[in-house]
């Protein structure tokens, strides 16, 4: 729903990496591996 | 100029080792010449390519299969004391073989040779060419196993820099999440502080607000 | 069991090819057997362990240096026909063997040789002992010679491997940085947007102010 998009939207940028929670190894390499091949 | 040397035995001698050498010029089919000796005496003769010809047809061979044929009695020598039947008439000067299969023999060619008066002569000739093989195949082998060690140290040499390169392959990925990782959560930080910020002077401009 | 057969000219007879094998068993220095045959002939003799340890004593020179010069005067084959000058009288059966230097020669050493009763017997051998020798080199050609072809076919796969780590490497460095520029730009972009929003905030407040 539109509240939840809203939420995530302000939580977490485009690729599923919060915005605010430090990141570590294993986040970081599933925010990776979710990403399209950038070339 | 093809040679080959092999042990065989007569039918009549069995107890004592003969030696046939067949030579040849580009092709066994083309003609060879034969030579046979016992170590102390020597007989030789020539079979051309029309006399290999003939005796294809005589047997009802054709002539590739005939020459393959002779090839395996004559000049192959492992296997030629099971399957070939040697005999020579040192008088005669008559020297024949037959292929020998389960219960029946045919004779598969047959060659005149003449004693050799110098036999001294072709015996050296025959063990300075044993001679002068096996110095080639030492030298061969020599250079193979130089080949060899080369080719072991060059694989030994690549496995290293393959093996290294692997483990520079996982240190390198290791060590570059750990620097995203800090450059991100810097940038995290700096968004968290950012966001308190905000929420701070929201809430100051809110009580304002509700004060005026 | 070792033995070595080489070519060697007689000084009586430098027309004729002679061969001459030297046989021992563990060592050359513990005693050997000479046979000399001119492919007509053979002579044969024996010299034992003490006789060449009285040789060595008898030119003064230590018994394994003596031992290296019989190795290569009798058994080495190749240079032996600039080196050595070998002597051997058919009536007496004394055979000889000198070094040669530049203007001088001396004796190495010496045996008597007894003329074999049944030549052909001892060609023979000496013929099957070449081609055994040949097939042996042969096989140990063949052997190597696939050994070297497995190995260029190891080298070749472990190179292809090590290539396409490297290749693989600079890939996942490139590919990594990519995606963490991407990630990166998205928390710049946020804080950009966090001071574009703390800006305005700060702005209506002062102008608030400004108005109260």
């Amino acid at each position: 729903c539109p509240s939840t998009k809203q939420h995530f939207a302000h939580e977490y940028d485009c690729y599923g990496d919060s915005y605010f929670v430090d990141t570590d190894l294993d986040q970081l390499k599933e925010v990776f591996s979710g990403m399209k091949s950038p070339s | 100029m093809y040679r080959k040397v092999s042990r065989i035995c007569l039918a009549s001698e069995p107890n004592i080792t003969h030696f046939l050498q067949v030579s040849w010029e580009k092709a066994l089919g083309s003609g060879f010449v034969i030579m046979l000796t016992d170590g102390h005496s020597a007989w030789t003769g020539t079979v051309s390519e029309s006399e290999i010809s003939q005796e294809a047809d005589d047997i009802a061979m054709e002539k590739e299969k005939y020459v393959d044929e002779l090839r395996k009695a004559l000049v192959s020598g492992a296997g030629a004391a099971d399957m070939y039947k040697f005999i020579f008439s040192k008088e005669s000067g008559h020297f024949s073989f037959d292929k020998e299969l389960k219960d029946v023999s045919f004779r598969l060619g047959s060659v005149t040779l003449d004693k050799v008066a110098n036999t001294a002569e072709v015996i050296r000739e025959l063990i300075g060419y044993c001679l002068d093989t096996i110095s080639e195949n030492e030298a061969k082998n020599e250079h193979l196993l130089k080949e060899n060690e080369r080719l072991l140290r060059d694989w030994s040499d690549v496995q290293g820099r393959f093996e290294k390169c692997v483990s520079s392959k996982e240190a390198l990925e290791t060590d570059l999440y750990k620097r995203f990782i800090l450059v991100l959560n810097e940038k995290k930080a700096k968004i968290r502080s950012l966001h308190k910020l905000l929420s701070e002077v929201q809430e100051l401009e809110k009580n304002a607000e509700c004060g005026r």
